[in-house]
């Protein structure tokens, strides 16, 4: 096991600093293992750099700094170990307008390995979808479905 | 194709059994607030065997079950299905089409299904971790919760690594 | 002092119940002393109940429904007791179109009394803003104000 | 006409002296993620007495100072001032304009100021206590808080009655 996980490790950190260099067109970020003698016992620290920045500890990052980085995380987790599919409830709620760009991008390329069902308000996350589904609440105070788009 | 099919009925907000299929590539769910959205997502961390109430912004087993409105009964029982195509043997069972399901009482009784016949919570974990999907953190990303990674201690992050090995 | 805190609290609550109802177009909230005996030893509770559901817990309301019976509550707490300005950081992350056009009206109602300064990514909300700075991280990764728009 | 403007210098990300001059109304700031916005609303709480870091984002006081980029060398200290238009005897005070400032030095020391004069913390306290603006919960309300009054326990909720009494 300790094998593994050492492998699974060093193909998440490969991926999280190519994907964080990616969103945030520049910086550099990676993962490190507080005790490198013993993986499977060890803690996992962050450290990302957004670009023109000194390291800063993750409590400086601003709002979307995070939520970029944490999605650099999650598609690293996701390319070393595919799921089948992954639902995402409002991610991109703290994101500016160029950043959602590069999620979307991001978005589309592992789409044809796993089935992603994104929970959003952003219309420029909508319109990558192929899938739309509307849900509004009826008269009843019940969840029902009132629309759905499906591409070609 | 991985998921085929969600089925809720009388869990949460939605009392009316609802259905949603799913193709291939990206599917969004849009709405106003309070119309039910992150309630899906909870319905899909629930069927999956999620046992912490509060990451479903509940208390107790009744709290997943419809409640009741202003013009509607409250229900006694919730289900969730979830439907995988499972032609490639992804999971490792004999059927081209594996249901996976969960249903709670007001008693507060659990009962999990799969392909329609009851099976012990037991069975359930070990066929989503033989398929590497144990009660992965990365299969559903609860509303506000994008960078709960970023705040955990370095020892609870390696949780992420094990799964992912 | 006792006596203030209580003619406060029933002012707050008055205006709380006004806001929510007004904001969610409908349904009803409140506000109580968890010990009405002793006012200025008491807590406060909240209860809250969106058009069509029964009374939720807190807990229950989704998170648009969340920040919007937030900003009622401090729309009441600033028509009780009016502060001379008010920084708002992103208040209006979760909410959808239309509830942000509610929340842009209760703000535009309370800008003759109170100056606001808004923080926001939504189009919408900028709209209403009679200045608009701009601010962006210079080469030097130096932030600095790269314009400025006044009305009239 | 209340806040007139708000000057940084040294104060996290804005290295160089910035000011921002507000009018009657509503003023909105705007800009992409990481751009220093967060910083803005941070400095008026700190330059309103806040004495928890964490409510800043920060551990300490050399946190509240510009560090230092690629290219620029950090700074030694981080000063804030809000100009307050005071012709309607609003501030407890014979002046017109009235300016509040705070200076933070990396040894760790804290200067505040009235109109340019160094004052204690309790003065400054006391001016705006004396003004109904005491380290008011609801005059800054920072990013992702807007429901933290939710999540509070009913007693400490107490604390924003008292303030607005
Ligand atoms: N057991 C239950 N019975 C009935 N209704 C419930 C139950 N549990 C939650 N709800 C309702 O579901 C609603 C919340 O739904 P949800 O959080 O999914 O909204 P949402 O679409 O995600 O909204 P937002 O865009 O604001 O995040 C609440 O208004 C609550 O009343
Ligand atoms: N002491 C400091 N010295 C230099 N830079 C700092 C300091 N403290 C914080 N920063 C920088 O400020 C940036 C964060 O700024 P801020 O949180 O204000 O962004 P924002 O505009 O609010 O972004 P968002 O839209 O994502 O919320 C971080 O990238 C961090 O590097
Ligand atoms: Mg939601
Ligand atoms: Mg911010």
């Amino acid at each position: 096991v300790e094998h593994e996980m050492l492998a699974t490790f060093k193909q998440v950190r490969q991926w999280f600093s190519t994907y964080f260099n990616m969103l945030f067109s520049g910086g550099s970020a990676s993962l490190y293992l507080t005790d490198p003698e013993h993986p499977s016992d060890s803690g996992v620290d962050i450290s990302a750099r957004p670009p023109g920045k000194r390291t800063t500890s993750l409590s400086m990052l601003s709002g979307g700094e995070r939520s970029l980085t944490a999605v650099a995380l999650i598609f690293s987790l996701l390319q070393a170990h595919p799921v089948p599919f992954c639902f995402l409830d409002e991610v991109d709620a703290a994101l500016d307008e160029a950043n959602i760009f590069r999620f979307r991008d991001l978005l589309r390329s592992h789409a044809s390995d796993t089935q992603f069902i994104i929970i959003t308000h952003n219309r420029r996350t909508i319109e990558i979808a192929q899938t739309i589904y509307g849900i509004a609440m009826g008269e009843q105070g019940i969840s029902q479905v009132v629309s759905l788009k499906v591409d070609g | 194709m991985r998921l085929k099919r969600l089925e809720l009925q009388g869990f949460k907000s939605f009392a009316s059994r609802t259905i949603f299929s799913f193709e291939d590539g990206i599917t969004a769910i849009v709405g106003p607030n309070g119309s039910g959205k992150s309630n899906i997502a909870d319905a899909v961390r629930w069927v999956m065997g999620e046992q912490s109430y509060s990451s479903m912004r509940a208390k107790t087993t009744e709290d997943m079950i419809f409640a009741g409105t202003r013009t509607r009964a409250k229900l006694g029982m919730a289900e969730v299905i979830l439907v995988f195509d499972n032609t490639t043997g992804w999971l490792p069972l004999e059927y081209s089409e594996v249901s996976v399901g969960r249903r709670a009482y007001r008693s507060g009784e659990n009962e999990y299904l799969l392909n329609g016949a009851r099976v012990r919570y037991r069975d359930l974990l070990d066929l989503f971790g033989g398929a590497g999907l144990a009660r992965s953190n990365y299969t559903v990303i609860s509303q506000g919760m994008v960078d709960a990674a970023l705040s955990l201690r370095p020892e609870a992050r390696r949780a992420l690594f094990e799964e992912a090995a």
